[in-house]
């Protein structure tokens, strides 16, 4: 993986042959686990940065959830190959990986990602049918049972926020919910979006504040100061509610309310005029610099056991 | 393959609340087949609106008669996505003997 071109948008099977080339290059460090599969049949891989223990209290990531957002799941394979390079390296990640295991899922809707590669660049959602619509696929991020169904999502098969039939009706997000109540030990959640450059932590679905709101603000000022201090990208932060919108049946509302409580919601770059279509040459720059605030939630959350 | 040629994306600020409720309301005219990549939030945050060529002018329209601010962010998707699309591959060309 040291020939991999970080700095390009890369097909699902190149993503897929990079996870698997990584775990045969560290196999005391990385493991595959998958999860489940999506609707049309592929693998949901998180790949497991762990150095030993059982169910060590644990970091989970993903990108990618909303399939177009390419810039989320090229810094998500750029996360994988830091954390690699960085442990034995960097006292703070070391440190980290010798008492937490972190997870990375990196192509969180893997159909609807393959569908942006082979038909529509625009996809957002899922792929899985909706009965009684010629629309197809439900927002992801919009179907977790946290408000669901509430104002902030769509009952419109057609529309790009459609919540789903029911809570977790989509298998990309039943294999997340599955696999964090069977592990039972996550201790922080990060969510990879973009465009807007934004931090935010729960709640979308509601204004009642977060019971840590004050703890989630201060760390998440703390992150975009440092996310700032590399290539001056300006970020806005607080709830999601209060910061862009009313949301229901949001990721990491959801992760919240199972007790995890450092939960966010970061929006990457685009700070010009591209949004989706992000240049490929932006990709290395956003991830470094979103890993600066990545390791400023992860080190908080290491430092302050729960 | 979905193709995007002529789709124009709109970058929309508003003034005050009146007119982002203005924009809001686009949310709801479903025959303009409108894609919000960047929805309304504040006065303060643009809205990005991607808009298929066959509703283009009626959504100018609508804006300026409301005198509604905005620019052209990408003049036509389709470009853009040739443009990435022949970067995608010139890269692979470029790593298919390195692998």
């Amino acid at each position: 993986t040291d020939s991999f071109d970080f700095s390009r948008y890369h097909s699902i099977s190149e993503i897929y042959s990079f996870q698997d080339m990584l775990v045969a290059e560290n196999p005391n460090l990385v493991s595959k686990v998958v999860i489940g599969q999506s609707y049309e049949g592929r693998p949901l891989n998180v790949l497991k940065f762990s150095t030993g223990g059982t169910n060590r209290p644990a970091i989970w990531i993903d990108t990618g959830i909303h399939s177009r957002e390419w810039v989320t799941q090229a810094s998500g394979t750029w996360f994988a190959k830091k954390i690699v390079t960085d442990y034995g390296r960097d006292p703070a990640v070391t440190a980290i990986l010798n008492k937490m295991d972190i997870f990375l899922e990196i192509v969180t809707n893997p159909d609807g990602y393959f569908y942006t590669h082979t038909s529509n660049r625009m996809w957002r959602k899922t792929r899985k049918p909706n009965s009684g619509s010629s629309c197809v696929g439900v927002d992801p991020n919009r179907n977790w049972d946290a408000g669901f169904g509430g104002p902030g999502a769509s009952s419109n098969p057609c529309s790009e926020t459609y919540r789903g039939p029911r809570a977790h009706s989509e298998s990309e997000v039943k294999s997340i919910v599955d696999f964090v109540k069977s592990h039972g030990n996550f201790k922080a959640f990060i969510s990879i979006h973009s465009y807007s450059q934004m931090l935010l932590y729960p709640y979308g679905y509601t204004t009642t504040p977060a019971k840590d709101q004050a703890e989630l603000h201060n760390l998440a000022q703390r992150a975009i100061t440092d996310l700032a201090s590399l290539y001056g990208t300006r970020y806005r932060f607080g709830s999601i509610i209060n910061t862009i919108y009313q949301a229901s049946g949001g990721t990491i509302d959801w992760t919240y309310n199972q007790g995890i409580k450092y939960s966010y919601t970061f929006e990457l770059r685009d700070t010009g005029r591209y949004g989706f279509i992000l240049p490929a040459n932006q990709i290395i720059p956003t991830a470094e610099e979103t890993w600066l605030a990545l390791m400023d939630i992860m080190d908080h959350t290491f430092k302050n056991p729960y | 393959k979905e193709t995007f040629e002529g789709h124009q994306v709109l970058r929309i600020v508003a003034k005050d609340d009146v007119q982002l409720s203005l924009i809001k309301d686009l949310e709801d005219m479903i025959e303009f087949e409108l894609d919000f990549w960047r929805g309304v939030t504040d006065v303060a945050t643009p809205v990005d609106i991607r808009v298929p060529m066959h509703s283009l002018q009626s959504v100018k329209i609508y804006l300026e008669t409301q005198d509604v601010e905005y620019s052209i962010m990408i003049e036509d998707l389709q470009v853009l996505l040739d443009e990435e699309q022949e970067e995608m591959e010139s890269a692979a060309r470029v790593a298919e003997p390195r692998n």
